[in-house]
């Protein structure tokens, strides 16, 4: 009895961890580095009357965990792999790689000065094109 | 669904994230967005139809341009744009961080010697004194000309730069010249790259320029633009002449 007992328990926590592990899973492949929204709307802002172009600021940004195996991320660089077994070695003390734009993009903003003059204004490397870890 | 104007993807409710920003906060990333554009405050109030004049529609034609180039899989034949740019000018572009149009006001400049050509000033003011000047050019728009009889007729136009000498008196000083033939019609440009950095150093030296027209064949004999078509004053917003200057930004980026 104790030993069906055991296997019972056993197997409820073997279902358990499964679950856990499921969701642990998803929650990786959620918290993972990638690329995430973020556009900022002229049109609500009212600052259409004055800006003429772009309609918004498409910026984008990177969010997530590097974690190993770093093959799973995007564009993990070498080094990435380094600073995971550095941060392996001793996880207090050396930070796990970061999750960062590996390509940006610039943007151009054209803009009223005045009434009578006008300008346009040149961003270098404001849009997110891709994430990886670094 | 936000009214906020930012939109993110962080996989949490629009909805839940706009309630808990407040006015204060909203007025807040507003002032952060600009600062980080380099717009610490919103400009005057603009007038009606601004896109109708030549200035915004010559920025936003190059603006659709950069928009082409950036975007490589909308190839430049999809490009709905009619602008255009010599090799010289489209360097320009490339080199230049900033892009400034200024529109041409008439009332500035007192009293200047000349008979039949045109004074034109700009307000070069808002041109930060840090940018480097990668080049400057006055745009003309040259329509039809009262007397067309000689459509091949060929004409010098000439812009000056208006200084003042230690006597005091006003004196014209050679800036550039172009030829066209009375039959052109079409935007010119004339290099004023030279002018511009002189106004951005010493704004109190910006008298205005004046601009001379004359046939080729009789060098001494001003005609007025109006005559072979050139516009100057008075003209239809989308034919106003134009200032461009093309400026590059310097590296000394503020901290915040």
């Amino acid at each position: 009895v104790t030993r069906e007992t055991r296997t019972k328990k056993d197997t409820f926590n073997s279902v358990m961890t499964g679950y856990s592990k499921v969701k642990n899973e998803r929650q990786d492949l959620r918290r993972s580095c990638r690329i995430e929204t973020l556009y900022i709307n002229f049109k609500d802002l009212s600052w259409t009357d004055w800006i003429i172009a772009p309609d918004g600021y498409p910026a984008f940004y990177c969010a997530g965990e590097c974690n190993f195996p770093l093959n799973a991320h995007m564009n993990a660089t070498n080094h990435a792999i380094v600073q995971t077994l550095v941060h392996l070695m001793n996880p207090l003390r050396f930070p796990k790689p970061c999750c960062a734009p590996t390509r940006l993009n610039p943007i151009s903003v054209l803009y009223y000065l005045d009434d009578h003059n006008v300008i346009l204004k040149k961003y270098k490397k404001m849009v997110v094109k891709s994430c990886g870890c670094h | 669904c936000s009214r906020s104007g930012i939109y993110i993807d962080n996989g949490f409710d629009q909805t839940a994230i706009e309630r808990t920003m407040t006015r204060d906060e909203k007025r807040e990333m507003e002032l952060e967005i600009l600062s980080l554009l380099g717009l610490p405050k919103r400009p005057r109030t603009i007038s009606k139809n601004p896109l109708k004049r030549s200035a915004p529609r010559f920025l936003l034609d190059i603006y659709k341009t950069l928009m082409d180039a950036d975007n490589e899989d909308d190839q430049r034949a999809k490009r709905s744009v009619d602008v255009y740019l010599s090799g010289e000018e489209q360097n320009q572009i490339d080199e230049s961080d900033i892009i400034m149009t200024f529109e041409s006001a008439n009332d500035h400049v007192p009293n200047v010697r000349h008979e039949r050509g045109k004074r034109l000033w700009f307000n070069a003011s808002d041109v930060p004194v840090a940018e480097d000047v990668v080049g400057a050019e006055l745009r003309i728009y040259k329509g039809n000309g009262k007397d067309m009889k000689n459509v091949d007729a060929v004409y010098t136009i000439t812009v000056y730069q208006l200084i003042k000498t230690d006597e005091g008196d006003k004196e014209l000083e050679y800036i550039s010249a172009t030829n066209v033939t009375a039959g052109f019609t079409g935007w010119i440009s004339l290099n004023l790259t030279r002018c511009l950095a002189t106004w951005v150093a010493f704004p109190n030296l910006n008298k205005g320029l004046y601009l001379s027209v004359h046939p080729v064949s009789r060098p001494g004999h001003e005609v007025r633009p109006e005559d072979i078509g050139v516009v100057t004053v008075k003209a239809e917003d989308e034919q106003q002449p134009f200032m461009v200057a093309f400026l590059r930004a310097a590296n000394n980026i503020k901290p915040r």
